[in-house]
């Protein structure tokens, strides 16, 4: 999902 | 992970490993702000509490407690260690006006009405002004060591590398993308780059960091 918060960045 | 992404990671090491043999050689934090770094830790701490509950890879990981140690050791190499060379009264920017809006924007703009999403996004805005106070600082004086626009120039390249990983992302991840991140970022991104003008046609060129009266 586009807006979906995976946050794997830093 | 990708290239951009890897390079954008180890400029940011690279900056903050920068900024501690500046401090360390010189025996001096003169030029630094607080105030910036300071930000830094709120950044670091807000957006990392993920540590506690989510977990993405070790790098991942390892990096975020790098981030947090080291910018708490900065700050605590400026408020203790060498205190005497940190000068608050140059350090004038109010913070205040960056804290408002990113609470404000960090509370309409978030991915879930949850804590932790809140303070992902209070991170992400509050990090893409951080630099403000330290930028402030160095139009306030006119000048900057040399080595301390090399730590600006890593701190503003990794900002810039974000930039194609997103694009990078966007094409090999079928359309992915973070608004929030993707927003805040070009924003920090872009101010640096009056000061990238002057790193580049002068500090690159053996001069001197000096900003036209």
């Amino acid at each position: 999902n586009a807006t979906e918060a995976q946050h794997d960045e830093l | 992970m990708n290239l951009f992404r890897l390079l954008g990671d180890l400029s940011h090491l690279a900056s903050i490993f920068i900024l501690l043999h500046k401090i360390q050689t010189t025996r001096s934090c003169r030029g630094i702000s607080f105030k910036t770094q300071a930000l830094y830790v709120t950044v670091f701490v807000a957006r990392y509490l993920d540590l506690f509950y989510r977990y993405v890879s070790l790098y991942n990981s390892v990096m975020k407690l790098f981030f947090i140690a080291s910018s708490v050791y900065i700050l605590y190499l400026m408020k203790y260690k060498y205190r005497p060379t940190n000068d608050p009264s140059i350090d004038t920017f109010r913070i205040e006006y960056l804290l408002g809006p990113c609470v404000l924007l960090s509370l309409i703009f978030n991915y879930k009405f949850s804590v932790t999403e809140v303070l992902w996004s209070f991170s992400i805005f509050l990090e893409s002004v951080a630099i403000l106070p330290q930028l402030f600082m160095l139009q306030r004086t006119g000048e900057a060591e040399t080595i301390t626009t090399h730590y600006l120039a890593a701190l503003g390249v990794y900002r810039a590398l974000y930039i194609p990983n997103w694009i990078y992302r966007y094409i090999t991840e079928d359309g992915v993308v973070d608004p929030i991140a993707v927003t805040a970022g070009l924003v920090q991104t872009g101010l640096y780059i009056d000061f990238f003008y002057v790193y580049f046609t002068k500090v690159l060129q053996g001069q001197k960091f000096e900003l036209p009266a």
